[in-house]
């Protein structure tokens, strides 16, 4: 029977391949490879160290096996049961990893009849480290095969199962709980065997709404990147005003704790006293450490000393170093280190010449300007004026979300424009190099 | 072709046991299991496994129960062995 929660009492496990499939298409190199990512999946968010030893004494001996292979859970032929680990503890199974050598273990391959050997090891070696089953859906600790799960080199655990690893052995001291892990680098790691050509792991999305055409619920400035949040979307500029992905990502896998039926936000602001998040949506506003929401959130806005209708705009001043909060024509300040709203607010007259009386939302940019956002136009306050540049507004979409002029005008342009822009005459030299345009993809 | 209606439930009983949904046989009454304990492991197997609960051996359970799987068990024991 499936024991209560267990794990190891030491924090480095030794690990090895004792036998390898007999008739696998997968290079015994491969699958050592594959074990090595597939416990790197773990070691990487917790304070676990794997090493492969070559001795008969691994903490987390990995075999694979037929039918009977006197553990006392014999394997069934394809199909069926396809693999086991055992727990930890002081047995001298405890941690040892079972695959049944009758599938066709499979790694970066189209064939669906095949068992993906990657996503298979992460899921036992969850068990190996004291993980039990668990029924969520998103789970890698689900029972159930459920198909290859990526690129080894980049998968990150979904998150029910890293609070579950997280309550057995901590977070690892250098892994900030909602950091990405950054791809693994092939010159400190097992290789893997390159993708087929024309191939990718990944199928293209095309859902969301169209960055090129819209106009945006709140733009933020976090951690020094912009942040462009659409419904239940956002797109992220890096600190060089680089747009992440074409493709936008959904607010609520990013953002951990918002209310699972959140459809917008309404503003989004970095508190410049703590660096913490504070998202707003009608009269209520959540704090978040890093992705995490703080415990007792949702609050309302009366602890701004706002009333009661929600916010269109928040944005921290550089200038002052004040908080600004916008609706409808009025505006308030507030003091983020005092934790109260300055006297003498709502204001119906806004500091800033030539910005609209109403907002979407504004942010403070690392140049040390103020931009206000409203429809599909921005105006730019430098530092230390009062008054919107001359030339503003202009186009959103194509200053910061790489759009040409066809694709911002026409509502159905679909991003995949984006690549023969260049040709059109319609060239964004901000941001192109010798005649290409240059984007950063993280993913 | 496909079941026209529920399945007998007693098709489940060793994939059930495996999985930890029914306790082990007992050495007295063998292979018996109540159709009430029967009703309830289906029930949590279907919670378990994220479907309609119908406490029925439907065509969707027998389905997930055929999917490959790993052959820990999902729950733990709630009941110890006489």
């Amino acid at each position: 029977q499936a024991p209560a929660a267990t794990r190891w009492s030491k924090r480095n496990l030794s690990w090895r391949v004792r036998t390898f499939p007999r008739e696998s298409q997968l290079g015994h190199d491969t699958v050592r490879a594959l074990m090595y990512y597939a416990l790197k999946v773990w070691s990487d968010i917790t304070p676990l160290n794997f090493h492969e030893v070559a001795g008969s004494h691994a903490d987390i001996q990995i075999d694979f096996s037929k039918a009977d292979h006197s553990d006392g859970y014999p394997f069934d032929g394809p199909g069926g049961t396809v693999a086991h680990a055992f727990f930890p503890g002081d047995h001298h199974t405890a941690g040892d990893t079972h695959f049944d050598d009758d599938e066709s273990w499979t790694f970066r391959s189209s064939d669906a009849q095949g068992m993906d050997l990657f996503a298979v090891a992460v899921h036992e070696f969850g068990h190996a480290i004291g993980l039990t089953h668990i029924a969520a859906l998103d789970s890698i600790m689900r029972p159930y095969y459920q198909g290859p799960v990526g690129d080894p080199l980049k998968y990150d655990l979904p998150y029910e199962d890293k609070v579950r690893i997280w309550q057995l052995y901590g977070v690892r001291e250098s892994v900030s709980p909602t950091a990405k892990p950054e791809a693994s680098q092939a010159e400190d790691h097992p290789l893997l065997p390159e993708l087929p050509a024309n191939r990718s792991t990944i199928p293209l999305r095309r859902e969301g709404p169209n960055r090129c055409s819209t106009h945006f619920d709140a733009v933020a400035q976090i951690r020094g990147e912009a942040f462009f949040f659409k419904g239940k979307y956002f797109w992220r500029l890096t600190r060089n005003k680089h747009l992440v992905s074409l493709q936008p990502a959904q607010i609520l896998r990013f953002w951990r704790g918002l209310p699972p039926n959140m459809d917008s936000v309404d503003a989004v602001y970095e508190r410049t006293s703590d660096h913490k998040i504070v998202f707003f949506k009608g009269d209520r506003y959540w704090v978040f450490k890093d992705n995490n929401v703080e415990e007792g959130y949702p609050r309302p806005i009366s602890d701004f000393g706002l009333p009661p209708g929600g916010v269109d705009a928040a944005f921290s001043w550089a200038h002052n170093d004040k908080t600004y909060f916008f609706k409808d024509n009025l505006y308030w300040r507030y003091d983020d280190h005092e934790r109260r709203m300055d006297p003498g607010y709502p204001s119906e007259a806004t500091l800033w010449k030539g910005i609209p009386s109403t907002l979407d939302d504004a942010m403070r940019w690392s140049d040390g300007a103020t931009y206000f956002f409203r429809g599909k136009e921005y105006w730019k306050v430098p530092d230390s004026t009062l008054e919107a540049e001359p030339g503003f507004p202009r186009s959103i979409a194509r200053d910061w979300l790489v759009c040409g002029d066809m694709q911002s005008d026409a509502p159905e342009a679909e991003e995949g424009r984006a690549g023969a822009r260049a040709k059109q005459g319609k060239h964004d030299e901000s941001r192109s190099e010798n005649g290409y345009e240059v984007c950063s993809c993280s993913s | 072709g496909p079941a026209s209606g529920p399945a007998d439930p007693s098709l489940g009983v060793e994939w059930l046991t495996r999985f930890g949904y029914l306790p082990p046989p007992d050495p007295v009454t063998g292979q018996l299991q109540t159709q009430e304990e029967l009703t309830k492991a289906i029930t949590a197997m279907q919670q378990f496994g994220g479907l309609e609960v119908t406490g029925v051996l439907d065509e969707a359970t027998l389905e997930l129960m055929k999917t490959p799987r790993c052959s820990l068990p999902d729950l733990a024991a709630t009941r110890a062995k006489r």
